[in-house]
């Protein structure tokens, strides 16, 4: 998370700690058995296999000793999800992991709300972005962080992000394309975003005192820069694959 | 010659003369022995006769015998006025045997040509039974019950008595006599008459266990006593009854004994006299009574049934528990229970209990509790609340739910639902939101 907080113990009791195969990446608990994260974060990994993927809940800090895993029984990736080796192409970048055992939820672990049907994203509602992923520390310098950090940032509308993203590739050749599966949070002085190991964590809105998972950290250009925006998978799109995978498994 | 098979004798046949229909030869001499078997007579009935006329039959004739004794003889036809013609009328022997002779002269009338006679017979049985009396003196057939059979007879005695070896006579005879009937009559050899002297007769009422006897004797009750200082004492006659564990008790007198309830369901009557003196007996008619059972009593929380003013041998009651309780036996739950009431005046099973139901410990809620509400140890009506662990469960439909025991030992609630409640996570709520205050 670059320009944002620590997040006090039990503010995003939804969090999930993902590592696969060493990489950092985040996730949200959206029910007793199920894990919602990226699909770039476990694609082409056997990630069901405990000793590839470890899921850590109710954690506001990593630290050494205090770790206690949960298991992994199944990962259910978009079936659209098509992202080559070029990685440019996340459309579809949604995935679940079924968990070995259900859990028991308190204060510090709690599941976040899916979308309602036909939920909206209004442009400029802010939303709350989270993760152990990089931070900046004076002089741009990126720092890992071993602490949960959140930053508030508001739904761009999807034409502005789209003309950023235009206006990135005609100096990048390598820059993924937007779609309708994603939509854009960020602000255009820069300096607030998701950043890399934020992958597949939530971006909420709240509404009625209850927060829905919007988006999951999917891409972007660079982190915090000015001009650029993050690009988050669009949840609202994808209830009916999610409820079926719960269903069916 | 030679002998002839025995062949059983024939119950009917047909007799005709030689040549019928056509006319019969002269000089004729012909003979047919009838029998039937004993036991039977003979009747014998003319379907044609047509023989030669004559004042009293001396030309042709034929002559009806029964043991050499002449019960007719015939000539002539329906019509001829003169000669003897039988008509429709039947012959009966007296007894199970007629002979038929046809005789015939050389001489038959040319311008008639007869063509004698067809008959038929059948045996006819005998009443033996409805014979008068001798009237010289002799003994009768029986010498008291006489029952016809067909072909014959048979001697009866009443009771006291038995057949003699000659099957015609009666001899006192009135030991071993056992009465299982749940009622009957008794009475003394010979009554209302004086029985022969000497009567040594045991009478056994002997009925099923369960029931008891009661005998009630008749009006007419004359056993010879003899006055004594202290009274009357059935010295030289009596009638005892001897009920088991009782002391036997003898009768005598003039007088009949009143109801005697014995409460037993074995009874013995002997009935003694000796060669003098002159008793004209008794009689008795005897009844039974189911035994009685205590009255079963009754159960805290349960219905006895059916309610009656007595409990009878074979008399059933059944117990029911009123709604929430069980009928319980020995430790053990029972579906149902009946007790019957025994010959032996008991119940065959003690009355059961009625114990309240319970429903057992209520189904666990995942994440969630249960809270008694009132009532004990899970019994019957006893009330529970499930709760789910707030704020981070909440029970599906949102409303706290009441579960009630009831009757089919099921928590069931307000709705009628069986199954306990459901906990579902809350989303999106932490317990703590991040503050932000600066601006």
């Amino acid at each position: 998370i670059i320009g944002g907080s620590e997040a006090p113990e039990n503010t995003i009791p939804w969090q999930v700690l993902l590592s696969v195969q060493g990489d950092r990446g985040g996730g949200m608990v959206i029910g007793d058995r199920w894990i919602m994260t990226a699909a770039h974060v476990v694609k082409h990994k056997e990630v069901a296999s405990n000793d590839v993927i470890q899921i850590y809940m109710g954690l506001t800090e990593i630290k050494t000793g205090s770790l206690s895993p949960v298991f992994a029984a199944s990962v259910h990736v978009h079936p659209d999800y098509n992202n080559l080796d070029d990685a440019l192409d996340y459309n579809n970048d949604i995935a679940l992991i079924k968990l070995q055992d259900p859990i028991t939820f308190n204060s510090s672990i709690m599941p976040v709300c899916l979308p309602a049907e036909g939920a909206t994203y209004v442009t400029g509602m802010m939303g709350l972005v989270s993760g152990f992923g990089v931070t900046e520390a004076a002089g741009n310098t990126r720092i890992l962080t071993n602490k949960l950090k959140y930053v508030h940032l508001p739904v761009v509308e999807q034409e502005t992000c789209s003309n950023s993203i235009t206006l990135l590739k005609r100096t990048k050749s390598d820059v993924p394309s937007l779609t309708n599966n994603m939509f854009c949070a960020g602000v255009p002085e820069g300096k607030k975003d998701s950043c890399q190991g934020d992958s597949g964590g939530p971006f909420t809105l709240s509404e009625d005192g209850r927060f829905w998972a919007a988006g999951i950290v999917s891409w972007g250009v660079n982190c915090g820069q000015k001009g650029t925006y993050g690009v988050y998978t669009r949840v609202a799109n994808y209830l009916d694959w999610i409820n079926k995978t719960m269903q069916e498994n | 010659c030679w002998r002839l098979p025995d062949s059983e004798p024939l119950m009917y046949g047909e007799v005709q003369s030689p040549q019928y229909p056509q006319p019969y030869p002269p000089n004729l001499q012909e003979q047919w022995d009838l029998s039937v078997p004993e036991g039977y007579q003979i009747r014998i009935t003319f379907t044609h006769l047509d023989i030669e006329a004559s004042a009293g039959c001396h030309y042709d004739a034929l002559t009806v015998l029964y043991d050499g004794k002449v019960l007719g003889k015939f000539c002539g036809h329906e019509n001829s006025a003169d000669g003897h013609h039988p008509g429709n009328h039947p012959i009966l022997s007296p007894g199970n045997r007629l002979t038929l002779i046809f005789l015939t002269d050389d001489n038959n009338p040319e311008r008639h040509q007869n063509v004698g006679f067809s008959a038929q017979y059948q045996a006819i049985d005998i009443d033996e039974c409805s014979a008068p009396e001798p009237g010289d003196g002799s003994d009768p057939l029986c010498s008291q019950i006489c029952l016809n059979t067909l072909g014959s007879y048979l001697c009866s005695c009443h009771h006291g008595f038995e057949l003699r070896s000659d099957q015609r006579t009666c001899v006192l005879s009135c030991g071993g006599g056992i009465f299982d009937e749940p009622e009957g009559h008794l009475f003394s050899p010979g009554y209302p008459n004086p029985p022969p002297h000497a009567v040594s007769c045991q009478y056994i009422i002997s009925v099923e266990n369960g029931f008891t006897v009661s005998l009630n004797f008749t009006d007419n009750f004359h056993i010879e006593s003899v006055d004594t200082l202290q009274g009357p004492v059935c010295l030289h006659h009596w009638l005892q009854v001897t009920i088991p564990n009782r002391e036997p008790m003898k009768l005598c007198g003039g007088t009949r004994p009143g109801l005697i309830v014995t409460n037993s369901n074995t009874v013995t009557l002997d009935y003694h006299t000796d060669n003098d003196g002159q008793s004209n007996g008794w009689s008795l008619d005897y009844s039974t009574n189911r035994v009685r059972c205590p009255f079963p009593g009754n159960v805290a929380k349960g219905r006895v049934t059916p309610i009656l003013t007595e409990y009878l041998y074979r008399d059933y009651v059944y117990v029911r528990c009123e709604q929430g309780y069980k009928l319980m036996m020995d430790g053990q739950e029972l579906d149902s229970f009946s007790t019957m009431c025994q010959s032996n005046a008991q119940w065959h099973l003690p009355l059961p209990e009625c114990h309240i139901i319970d429903c057992g410990e209520p189904e666990p809620l995942l994440n969630g509790g249960v809270t008694f509400m009132s009532g004990f140890q899970n019994q019957y009506l006893s009330v529970v609340q499930y709760h789910c662990n707030e704020p981070f469960y909440s029970l599906l439909g949102g409303v706290n739910v009441s579960f009630t025991c009831e009757a089919d030992r099921k928590w069931r609630s307000n709705n009628d639902i069986v199954v306990s409640p459901t906990c579902i996570p809350v989303c999106g709520q932490p317990t703590k939101h991040i503050s932000a205050y600066q601006r």
